[in-house]
């Protein structure tokens, strides 16, 4: 059966395959904006798509990646419901249309496709990718400690047993460098956004450092207008500040790389924690988080599109 | 596929720096098979952990002997997840 936008639960948790058709199906629904492509493969030779929404060409792009830790269901969810949100209220909702006649959108629902399978069919507990680490019996590396960012510094780890192994080399994970390639040779990014679960966090760099990046007050301050917007839906309260000092020293980060690549504008979110469920956040609960994340991620990429640097 | 049967997911509370240290000691505590899933780091912030069925009473006792404030989240993690099966199956069809 092919399933229709109009049709997905988007109050439900999807497998990589029903997530990849809909995607489909999205772009088949808004043809002159959204436009499905491949970055890469996964380890185990998954497609890793990504939705780009884009009214022109040669424009400046803001990038979103969710689920980079697979177990995190909540983020590739919010995703899914994000892209449908972009798609549908380009058109009516003037800010974002005008983001969108500016700017291009960069969205990786499943940013560890390997791994999201592996939640689905094995270990619903599993974060790493994939990747066999010579010589050892234990499988994967924390794909957000494998950036070339402080690789191999503190809060991440050596032992291919733990959650946070950071892999033998900076980039080794295939799912990382293809981003990382995606980035690089399109060079024009402003804006760099991971969504991960759960904690409620909005963070900015650096994980690797605990010093202050250049912009720290500026990132502070759209960080937590953002927070601020997103709890006026529901009263869902974030903590925001720099990974190393609102969490713990993490080398290895996603935004810490983006931010060193000289995108400003790198953010890390944490959705939300019930207190109840942790990584099983019910997804009755998917719709009421993905819209009041939506309300941050809007406001950071208004910001990001109206402060060009 | 694997199963969690059993397995809690408690929260903890550390109300000081002493007792951050105390959970961080857990953390090398490889007999008890504890999964982080929020490390211990600061008073501000809570810590979850899951404790495999076997280890629950040690580190129940550690907790309390320790004056560990904390509250079971999860009370069978496997519970959990055929809820969360039963309902993916329950959509899909």
């Amino acid at each position: 059966l092919e399933l229709s936008t109009r049709s997905i639960n988007f109050a439900a948790y999807h497998t990589l395959d029903t997530i990849y058709s809909w995607m489909d199906s999205l772009v088949a629904q808004h043809p002159g904006l959204v436009t499905k492509e491949e970055v890469g493969r996964s380890y185990e030779g998954r497609p890793m798509y990504v939705l780009k929404f884009s009214t022109g060409s040669d424009r400046p792009a803001i990038w979103i990646d969710t689920g980079i830790h697979a177990r995190e269901w909540v983020s590739q969810a919010t995703g899914v419901w994000t892209a449908n949100k972009i798609a549908t209220d380009y058109g009516s909702d003037a800010s974002l249309t005008s983001l969108l006649n500016s700017m291009d959108l960069y969205l990786l629902i499943v940013a560890n496709p390997d791994g999201y399978v592996y939640t689905h069919t094995r270990d619903r507990m599993w974060r790493k990718t994939r990747s066999v680490n010579p010589g050892s019996a234990c499988r994967g590396v924390d794909p957000n400690r494998n950036w070339d960012a402080g690789f191999g510094g503190p809060g991440a780890s050596t032992n291919p047993c733990s959650d946070s192994y950071h892999g033998p080399a900076a980039h080794s994970e295939v799912e990382v460098k293809n981003v990382v390639d995606l980035i690089t040779s399109h060079g024009n990014f402003k804006s760099f956004i991971s969504v991960h679960a759960y904690s409620q966090l909005l963070m900015y760099p650096y994980g690797y450092s605990c010093s202050h990046v250049p912009d720290q007050p500026e990132l502070d301050s759209v960080g937590r207008a953002a927070a601020q917007k997103l709890a006026s839906l529901y009263g869902t309260s974030y903590r925001v500040g720099n990974i190393c000092n609102i969490i713990y020293p993490a080398s290895g980060g996603s935004i810490d790389w983006s931010y060193d690549a000289g995108i400003k504008y790198s953010f890390a979110l944490e959705l939300r924690d019930t207190g109840r469920y942790g990584f099983l956040l019910p997804a009755s609960q998917i719709v009421p988080t993905a819209s009041e994340t939506w309300l941050a991620l809007k406001h950071i990429m208004e910001h990001v599109r109206d402060h060009p640097y | 596929q694997r199963l969690f049967v059993g397995d809690q997911v408690i929260r903890i509370n550390a109300e000081s720096e002493e007792q951050i240290q105390l959970l961080q000691a857990l953390e090398t505590q490889e007999e008890w098979e504890l999964e982080f899933w929020r490390r211990p780091v600061s008073t501000g912030l809570p810590v979850d952990v899951r404790v495999p069925r076997g280890s629950l009473e040690p580190v129940r006792s550690y907790l309390l002997a320790h004056d560990l404030p904390f509250s079971v989240l999860i009370s069978n993690l496997q519970e959990l997840l055929n809820e969360e099966k039963a309902e993916m199956e329950r959509n899909q069809k």
